[in-house]
């Protein structure tokens, strides 16, 4: 299948996300 | 054993692999041997979207707040951070020392490349280690062929960018089948260039 890349900047986005709490 | 896979929820990111977060802590001076090493490891948190990833990783210490001769181990699914898991044994690591105050920033650049795929080396990394130790911290990136070296020199350039690190930073290659034979992880190393 597709390998999922994610990005530095998008991981780092996620770090302040509400569903990571 | 196998663990049961681990559950994402609808919505969630999920990675291209599941981890397994592992701390070790040795007491100094003592003689590492594979049975206390094993013994010593413990399995803290498994984790397979990137906000599992940071639900563990807020909580987790930061390696500039460890006691020396602590390590974590973010290893894939399925493989224990040890030279003779199946999927280590042929392998090796690279290793980067860092002067102390750098590790906790380095660490996290290091598992949000791994995490996120950017060392494009298909299934090849096994896992990251931070060990911290008295004098200075060791980021070690291990793989599964020490000898597949358009892999390895892969790995390299992608730490090399990735860690943002002082261009004389030196790097060092070891096979783990080397660590077996002189019971060490970070002694005896090949430096870059070899």
């Amino acid at each position: 299948g597709t390998r999922i890349i994610y990005e530095r900047t998008f991981l780092m986005q996620m770090r302040n996300s509400p569903l990571a709490k | 054993k196998p663990l049961p896979p681990v559950e994402v929820k609808p919505g969630d990111h999920r990675l291209q692999f599941t981890y397994n977060i592992w701390f070790s802590r040795r007491a100094p001076g003592k003689q590492a041997t594979t049975q206390n090493y094993d013994q010593n490891l413990k399995l803290i948190g498994r984790f397979a979207s990137v906000e599992q990833f940071w639900a563990y990783y807020s909580r987790l210490v930061r390696p500039a707040d460890l006691n020396s001769h602590s390590d974590i181990h973010i290893f894939k699914d399925g493989i224990k951070p040890m030279w003779e898991d199946a999927a280590n044994k042929n392998g090796g690591k690279w290793i980067v020392r860092l002067r102390k105050g750098l590790a906790s920033r380095c660490w996290e650049n290091m598992i949000l490349a791994m995490l996120g795929e950017q060392f494009m080396v298909g299934d090849e990394i096994c896992g990251a280690v931070i060990s911290v130790r008295f004098q200075e911290d060791i980021i070690s990136v291990w793989n599964r062929t020490a000898q597949d070296t358009a892999t390895t020199t892969r790995i390299r350039d992608t730490l090399k960018r990735v860690l943002n690190l002082p261009p004389n930073t030196v790097m060092e290659y070891k096979t783990h089948n080397d660590s077996l034979k002189d019971h060490s992880s970070f002694r005896n190393t090949r430096a870059d260039g070899y």
